[in-house]
């Protein structure tokens, strides 16, 4: 379950540093 | 059919409906630009998954008849490099980032 947190984090990184 | 759903208490219309949607196109109203027709079908149908843990590569594939396991594969995995989607209890479930 802290793995899916961890991913999730990731992914809004991502998200976010796509979206700038 | 795996019971997947009924630990959630999903409402089993969610899902038949955007199992109609998918014959569609999978055009229409998507926030996302910049994806193919393939990759927001996708991406529209993990995120409208009700499912707490995210939808299954195989449920994606049941619903997305038209479209082959890897090419779903393919769009799932741009889609999470991208950041819209992410994988959650083990590779073949995913999860949505956009919220609304």
């Amino acid at each position: 379950l802290e793995r899916i947190r961890r991913n999730k984090e990731a992914a809004l990184q991502r998200l976010a540093e796509r979206n700038v | 059919r795996k019971n997947l759903t009924s630990a959630s208490k999903a409402p089993q219309s969610f899902s038949s409906g955007m199992g109609d949607m998918s014959g569609y196109g999978g055009g229409g109203s998507l926030p996302v630009s910049g994806l193919t027709a393939h990759q927001s079908q996708v991406l529209n149908l993990i995120k409208n998954c009700p499912v707490p843990e995210g939808m299954s590569l195989q449920e994606l594939k049941l619903q997305l008849h038209n479209m082959s396991m890897s090419t779903i594969k393919q769009a799932v995995e741009f889609l999470s490099s991208e950041g819209h989607i992410y994988s959650t209890v083990d590779d073949d479930h995913y999860k949505s980032t956009d919220a609304e």
